[in-house]
């Protein structure tokens, strides 16, 4: 079965518009400003991180709270499933497209940042140790 | 008067899922 990640009840203060980013080179961008490139450098510079393609393979909505979905990824090369409980407004890196989430309206509201609808088959950016074995 | 503030810079990779595989063996 697919393990199940507790998500916290807000959203952490960096996803808000304008939030300063800083890369692994250094470098500082506004969250709104990252690109799919930022997310691969940063990963190829750091020692301990790699950047994993997840795949949306499902979306559902939560059982224990109308505000959160539970999103189902296939990650990496072994398309592991893993799924994650997150609010409704909780924004994914989409590989060549930006942030997405499952209620784009929300996220817009709440945390002013552009977003896009996280759909089934989208492929997420995540993140998994290097030395992984 | 504008006093200057700190303004909160965050990692790169506070902003990306840790998505770990379920350990199977």
């Amino acid at each position: 079965p697919p393990s199940s990640t507790a998500a916290p009840s807000s959203l952490p203060p960096y996803f808000i518009k304008g939030s300063i980013i800083q890369l692994a080179d250094g470098e500082l961008k506004r969250v709104e400003d990252l690109r799919t490139e930022d997310f691969i450098q940063s990963a190829e510079i750091s020692s301990e991180l790699k950047i994993d393609s997840s795949t949306v393979e499902r979306i559902e909505g939560s059982q224990t709270s109308a505000n959160f979905a539970v999103v189902q990824f296939s990650v990496g090369e072994h398309r592991s499933q893993v799924s994650v409980e997150v609010l409704l407004e909780y924004p994914f890196f989409v590989f060549g497209q930006g942030w997405s989430s499952c209620c784009p309206d929300r996220t817009t509201q709440l945390l002013e940042l552009p977003c896009s609808k996280l759909s089934v088959g989208d492929v997420c950016i995540s993140l998994t140790l290097k030395n992984l074995k | 008067n504008v006093e200057p503030r700190s303004v909160p810079v965050f990692p790169w990779h506070s902003l990306v899922p840790f998505l770990e595989p379920s350990q199977s063996g």
